[in-house]
């Protein structure tokens, strides 16, 4: 009953959480060609680790923005407008803070909840691994 | 020194699950 494909269908948290899980779902949207919405989600829960003392941490929020913000890619597609300008401007403004990407992070997890996870719970390469 | 990319790369493998 707990065994870790239960626990993938309980919540995309419970799937995120697990190696494999973490894994299947990712070769999902690699094909499905939205792993960055995926990427950016663990990129934000590791920048929230970082030492906001360390120089690094500000390079990283940086190649954040740039990778995944600034320009016109998927995840930049599914965020609100002033989550963009907000992040935009903390970063203009070296206001560099753990929870700068929370909001933005908050938008594209709900994004896949409601369509990459449900549709990872009936796809191929989940029902092949079942 | 590490380039953009691979801080954006370690920073998101830190934050992958680990093996149980």
């Amino acid at each position: 009953p707990d065994s870790p494909l239960s626990r993938w269908t309980k919540s995309l948290h419970s799937l995120l959480g697990d190696q494999d899980g973490a894994f299947l779902f990712r070769t999902f949207l690699e094909r499905e060609k939205c792993v960055d919405t995926l990427d950016f989600w663990f990129a934000c829960n590791g920048f929230r680790q970082m030492d906001l003392k360390d120089t690094k941490t500000q390079r990283v929020a940086k190649a954040i923005y740039k990778r995944y913000i600034e320009n016109n890619s998927i995840v930049a597609k599914q965020l609100k407008p002033a989550t963009k300008t907000f992040i935009r401007d903390n970063i203009k403004k070296l206001h560099i803070d753990s929870a700068m990407f929370d909001q933005a992070q908050t938008e594209i997890q709900t994004n896949m909840e409601e369509n990459a996870y449900q549709m990872f719970l009936t796809s191929d390469i989940y029902l092949e691994y079942v | 020194m590490d380039s953009e990319d691979d801080l954006l790369q370690k920073c998101i493998t830190s934050a992958m699950p680990r093996q149980r």
